[in-house]
This record gives structure tokens, sequence and C-alpha cells, in this order.
């Protein structure tokens, strides 16, 4: 017992870690912590794997607004282990500051370290009804183990007093900003971000046009509530959950083209291309003419080079820009050809409105957002802004597609934070 | 092992032999407001190591020798536990009375978390201790952000 506390309380590296961190006085310095359910610790009210579920989705809650990924360690050496948590009644874990039974003191956590929680409290899993709820304490706790203190401030998860919840509980903007001035927003280049655009019937049967928005980044995506300045709770989730048929990774482009005679959706990958049937929810096999999906590029848009870096449909025009390197290419859908002229230069057809201040090439995204009624291009963690046609209204002396000074992704689109892969599917 | 009939453990019942002493009267009240860092921040030590300064000291605070020197009548009615008790108020959306009424015992037996309300680390600069005295304001995130207008909805 005694060589046990000694490991736990005392390696040298741990020590080392924390003494780092101390100077620092804040928080974390890693990317990636490391978590483990001590063997000691576990309660006697829960199953291990309930208990182990609270945990990682505790830990996935924060992973959602932070620039931090979690992972549960069971095999490491335990001084490796970043956050250890356990479960113990009265003096327990060779902690100092003894528990009081049931009611009253629930949990308590260590700045960069522990969290204990009192197995006397009658601790419930999600979505059952009385007793205190295990994964409401377990975000708290986590919260003062990254570096917050209690926040006197109603819905905010950092209250010292437990609030029972009827619904489920979120991370609201409030304390997403206070974890975010510790540790930074969530930063990140996109593969993809588009606005799907769905045909509903209202309450009064008539056809309305609604759009939902999707960030999309390796295997996973989120979509983005552009009325609540955030992404879905508990995304993002993986690719192949929610769209099937098209690759589950690394997607270049996707292009909705929507005339008055056309309504087609494709998702672009390396050298191919897939149409999604929309009312289906699923990628289309094959085309009219039988030709199986998914289709060569050179063989559907002739003239447009393949792999693409991005590309986007202009209703105006009807044509899809195509983006590889520094140069765009106008696919002219009527005709079915790349329009005369084209290619051009990325810096001529979209001329930076200060001087310099302008991508260059290698586009990630090109986002026209029905939100913003702007066309956006990506790259890396910056975005520029296309003029649109009411400000140069507004403003004449702006160019024609002129791009705006750069700005960062997060400084508009709020929250988009990685989980580690093992909390992708929970 | 805890009480339970249903299938799914859900009307588990603790024994009861374990029960927290609740805060009942102005004693465990007072204790409570230095258990918790309302009388002044309790040294709240990062390392695990847990050689964390022994709880603030009660006997000075018992002993009613508030930092002028007078002696109280009562030991625990001093102008320490008084504004202490303010301060639990305030931040606890209570009337702010200044006295051990019921809502504020009510409001101390709630369940709560272990880490005391004011609390400095040795690692913590003192610029951190005035952002956690001032009420309401978290560590650094600005107040007038608009709050997300609408209600969680369910995972």
């Amino acid at each position: 017992k005694k060589r046990f506390l000694d490991m736990l309380m005392y390696s040298n590296k741990y020590k080392k870690e924390q003494e780092e961190l101390q100077k620092a006085g804040k928080a974390f310095s890693k990317k990636l912590l490391k978590w483990r359910l001590i063997g000691e610790g576990y309660s006697s009210q829960l199953s291990i794997n309930e208990q182990r579920y609270v945990f990682r989705l505790a830990f996935r809650m924060w992973s959602e607004v932070m620039p931090l990924d979690f992972e549960e360690d069971n095999t490491s050496p335990f001084s490796q282990i970043d956050i250890r948590l356990g479960f113990g009644t009265g003096r327990h874990l060779g902690c100092t500051r003894t528990f009081d039974g049931s009611g009253q003191e629930f949990a308590h956590a260590w700045f960069l370290g522990d969290i204990h929680f009192d197995d006397d409290e009658h601790f419930t899993a999600p979505n059952s009804d009385n007793g205190i709820s295990l994964l409401k304490v377990a975000v708290h706790e986590i919260g003062h183990v990254l570096g917050l203190s209690h926040i006197h401030r109603t819905g905010s998860i950092m209250q010292p007093n437990y609030i029972p919840q009827e619904s489920g509980f979120e991370l609201d903007w409030s304390d997403r900003k206070a974890i975010q001035t510790l540790y930074g927003s969530c930063e990140g280049p996109f593969d993809t971000v588009f606005d799907w655009v769905r045909m509903e019937r209202n309450q009064y049967g008539e056809l309305v046009v609604r759009y939902n928005s999707y960030f999309f980044r390796n295997s996973w995506y989120w979509m983005y509530e552009n009325r609540n300045n955030r992404t879905r709770y508990g995304d993002p989730i993986p690719i192949s959950t929610g769209w099937q048929g098209i690759p589950v990774q690394n997607i270049d482009a996707f292009v909705h083209v929507w005339t008055w005679t056309r309504d087609s959706r494709y998702f672009f990958k390396g050298a191919l291309f897939w149409r999604y049937d929309s009312e289906n929810d699923k990628a289309y096999s094959q085309d009219t003419q039988g030709r199986r999906y998914p289709r060569p590029i050179y063989e559907a848009f002739p003239g447009v080079p393949s792999p693409i870096d991005t590309a986007f449909f202009d209703r105006r025009t009807q044509h899809i820009y195509f983006f590889r390197d520094v140069l765009v290419y106008a696919f002219d859908i009527n005709r079915n050809q790349v329009a005369p002229s084209f290619p051009k230069t990325i810096t001529s057809f979209f001329p930076a409105v200060v001087p310099n201040n302008h991508p260059k090439g290698s586009i990630d995204v090109a986002y026209y957002s029905y939100m913003h009624s702007s066309l956006f291009l990506f790259k890396g963690k910056e975005f520029w802004k296309v003029v649109n046609e009411k400000e140069r209204r507004n403003n004449p002396s702006l160019p024609l597609n002129g791009l705006l000074p750069k700005r960062a992704i997060s400084e508009q689109w709020f929250d988009i934070c990685n989980v580690h892969t093992s909390l992708l599917k929970m | 092992e805890k009480l339970f009939h249903s299938r799914d453990h859900s009307d588990i019942r603790s024994s009861g032999l374990h029960q927290a002493e609740l805060v009942s009267d102005l004693l465990s009240a007072q204790q409570y407001l230095s258990k918790y860092g309302w009388t002044e921040p309790v040294p709240w030590d990062p390392s695990r190591s847990g050689d964390i300064e022994p709880l603030e000291d009660i006997s000075r605070f018992q002993q009613g020798i508030h930092d002028s020197g007078q002696e109280f009548a009562e030991p625990t009615k001093t102008p320490l536990f008084i504004e202490a008790l303010k301060k639990f108020q305030k931040l606890n959306n209570l009337p702010i009375t200044g006295k051990l009424d019921e809502a504020t015992i009510n409001a101390m037996n709630k369940p709560r978390c272990g880490v005391p309300d004011n609390q400095t680390t040795k690692a913590r600069s003192a610029e951190a201790q005035t952002l956690l005295k001032s009420p309401g304001n978290p560590v650094g995130s600005s107040e007038n952000m608009n709050m997300s207008p609408n209600p969680p909805k369910i995972r």
C-alpha cells in the first residue's frame, strides 16, 4: 500500500511536469491528456462500463469546445496518466480531504490532477431520474482539473452547488469562453464546407427551402447551427454515420448544381466524383444512363483537372468553379465545357481588395453561405470573404469578386473542435 | 451492500450510516464558510502530494478574536463571519441579511463540490485572485457576449 501511494503521489516525472505547469500557473500544456478510472476507485453503485461511459462522455463534452483531446489509458505507467478518477468514501485513495458521507459534498478535484467522487452519494447514469447525475458532476470536476474555479453564474456548469437537470445539460457560451481563455479556441483546416438545402412543406403546406451548414474534416463532420453560434451538440460524428456511399474521409469538394431545371449534388475526391440522392439520403449507385458511380471527373467535366482542391457552383453564372493550385476553372454546365479564357489565376479572378492579402492558391474550401449571402475561400485557419453584390452596390470601388482581408475561421464559426478518435463513436 | 429492489438498482437507498453533518447552527455555518473559503481563500495546493496546509485554523475564528483584537460576546458572530455570510448570500442570490436564516441554511446544505469557492493555489498569481473575488465573473470570459439564446436540446 505504501509503495502504491509513493507511486501515485511522488513519481518524479509527474512532479517535474506539475512544477512546470505550476510555473505557468494556468493549464495543461499538452494537447492530448490521458485519463484513467483507477481500479481501486470503482463505484459500488454503477457498473464499471457505465462509469467509464459517463467519464468518456464527460471528457468528450469538454473536448467538443476546446483544443484538447482526452484518451482513456488503462495500460501506461501510473505516472503518465494525467487525470485519475476514483470513487471512495470517508478517508479515501490517500487523499487528505475526507468525504462527509451522503449529502453535501459529493466530489472534489485537484487542479491539474485527480478527481474523487464520494461513493456515499447516490450517483446515477444519464437518463435516469433521481439521484445526482454523475455526468454533470464529472464535467464540473474536470473543469476544475483543467483550471476553472467555481463560477457563480446561472447556467454555468462550474456553479459550486449541484442543480438537478430535467433534460440534458450542455456547456454554454460563457463556460466555453472561460475554458478557451485558458486553452485558446479550436482552429485548423477543413476539407469542405457547404450548406445543404432541403425542400420542405411548412404547416400551411407551402414549399419552403431550408438549409443546414456542414463542416467536414478528415473522417468526421459537424453540423453548424448558425443561429446558435455553435455546432450541433454531440458533434463531430463520423462521415460514415451520416452520409452513405461517399468516401469516409478527406472529401475534396461538394457542389450543389441548383437551377430552375436541375438539382444535383456532387461529392468530389481524388479523380472521382459521386452524385448524392437527397431524397433517399445516400449516394446514387449509377446515373440515368446506367453508368456506375463513382465516375471519373474528366468524363463528366471535360477540361477540368483532378484531383481538385475545391469547387463551388455559382447560380448567377451557372458555372461550377473548380480550384486547383493557383488556377480556377469555370465549367459551363449548359455547354458542358470549361468556359473560354479559363483557367485563370485565382489572384486575377478573385483580386485582393487589400494588396497582398490573398491566399494565392491551394484553397481548402470555397463555401457559399446562405446565412451570409456570401462566398468564402478557406485556407488553413483563415478565410477570405468574396465581395458580394450588396457590398459592391454600397461601395462601387470594390473589385468584382474582390477578396476582403483574411480573418480567422474561429472568429466567425465558433467552437468547431475535434475529439479524440477513440471518442468519435460513443 | 446498498439496499435496492429493482433490477436496474434505480431505487438504491444509502444505508444512512454515513450521513454528512448538516449545517444547522452558527457553529456549523461558520465551519462551512471557513471550509469553502468564504472567510478567507483556502489554500488549494495543486500538487497531489496533498501537502496542503490544514484548513484555515478555526480556533482563531472561534475565539472571536478579530484582527482588531476586539472580543465579542458570542464567539461566532464576528464581523468576519457576518461579512462572509453576506458574501455567501449575495453570490447565491439569497436575501443579504447577514443573518443565518432558513434560506441560507438550505443553500449551505445543498449538494456541492468539495473544491472551495474562494481558493488560492500556490501557482495562481494574485491576478487570478482578484478575478475569483469579483462575483459572477469567470476567469477571462467577457459578459457582453450574448448568451446562446436557445435552451439546450437533448444531445
